[in-house]
């Protein structure tokens, strides 16, 4: 995935089944980020990876005071390219069926 | 170490804690 400067991961071990998992994000390089960014630490959230789209969330960052409004994009990939690896994951694993 | 809480008018809850020094990059 592209470099983004920040860095999205799981915060708890995927069971392959479960929709709504646990990740953390925090900033790798602020200088990659346009706005004024305060530097608050690592940020746990659960995300849906049925329902939920990675670029409301990266709004809902902005609102809450995390990011600048310029970043909601950047904040937005870094959570879809992380969604998109976990589910990639998922689709490698499913048990074979008859 | 500290952890926080921001909980978003839409619900959502977010855990705000210091990173590790060794998930850091090295600048």
């Amino acid at each position: 995935a592209e470099d983004t400067g920040v860095r999205v991961e799981l915060a708890e071990d995927d069971d392959g089944k479960k929709s709504s998992i646990a990740l953390k994000l925090w900033v790798e390089d602020p200088k990659k980020l346009k706005g004024k960014y305060k530097d608050s630490g690592a940020i746990e959230f659960t995300f849906d990876l049925e329902k939920e789209v990675p670029e409301v969330v990266a709004q809902e960052m902005v609102e809450s005071g995390f990011f600048h409004e310029s970043d909601v994009k950047i904040v937005g990939k870094s959570i879809r390219d992380r969604v998109s690896l976990i589910k990639w994951k998922r689709e490698r694993t499913v048990p074979a069926r008859d | 170490s500290s952890t926080t809480q921001v909980v978003h008018s839409a619900g959502r809850r977010f855990i705000v804690s210091p990173v590790p020094e060794s998930r850091l990059r090295e600048q």
